[in-house]
């Protein structure tokens, strides 16, 4: 299967609440993300890696003009499951890489990362499939995140239409 | 936007490998994925959560085929770069919602989180966009997350067209 790089995305509309230290049991993501529809918090990114000693992070990312309520709401659920805490960082930017096949293409995701790397930008969180790479960075350093992304990728000009 | 389901995905065919602790600073993503790449090893998942302390956890999964190779290359990265350990899964089971404008109807992936609770399956990782929303679960509770999910959207009947 042939790798296709169709767009380069970003956006810096989110910020990012990370809820630390949740149990790790069922339940407890449908307990903190039924609120946050019912108040109609849209949310965009969800991220949550494997757990250790019976605790996980679960990161997501929202509107910022939704940020207060969402921290609000997220730090009630935190309470209530016995989180450790609730971290928000209201300037990040995701960045997306759009294609295909890009799972039979482990160089892809290897070479965003080497130029993100190589431009000196921290990657925050990472989330992949085949057909999407996503990298949440700083807010600051998105727009050179893109740039550099493009002069790797040269992709068709089709990024503004992209959603990241 | 209106939200559309399009399909339930499911993959059994993967294992998981978790780098834990890895410095949370430029380049090191690079360092893990470039040799994967390298090994022609196909890395489908990728997800890294926020740090903490300065280190945070990176997880990708890999075909079963692979995973010995991939372990190795991992666990001399993880040695070179101070990480705390690998871990490793080989019995998960990825499962998809796949659509639209599912950012813009975060009861769609409350929903998700909520029929695997009910029916006792616990979520390992998570993974969203607009477009899909993926769980890791077990691989022995695959089949029945892909179960409880079709009889809670009744998405068209194109499952088996749809990659995980
Ligand atoms: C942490 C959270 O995802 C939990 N494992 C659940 O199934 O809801
Ligand atoms: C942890 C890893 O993603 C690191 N922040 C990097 O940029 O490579």
């Amino acid at each position: 299967e042939q790798a296709v790089i169709s767009g380069i995305a970003h956006d810096t509309s989110e910020a990012k609440l990370t809820i630390r230290g949740v149990p790790d049991f069922p339940g407890i993501a449908a307990q903190l993300f039924e609120p946050m529809a019912t108040a109609d918090i849209n949310v965009d990114m969800i991220v949550q890696n494997t757990s250790t000693d019976g605790t996980t992070d679960i990161s997501f990312t929202v509107p910022k003009s939704t940020l207060d309520q969402a921290r609000t709401i997220a730090s009630e659920i935190a309470n209530s499951m016995r989180a450790r805490s609730v971290d928000v960082d209201s300037s990040i930017g995701k960045v997306s890489l759009v294609g295909a096949g890009m799972k039979s293409h482990p160089g892809v995701a290897a070479a965003v990362f080497r130029v993100l790397a190589d431009a000196s930008i921290n990657i925050g969180m990472i989330s992949t499939s085949t057909i999407r790479i996503s990298c949440v960075v700083a807010e600051a350093d998105t727009d050179r995140a893109v740039q550099v992304l493009h002069e790797r990728f040269e992709p068709p000009n089709v990024s503004e239409e992209v959603g990241a």
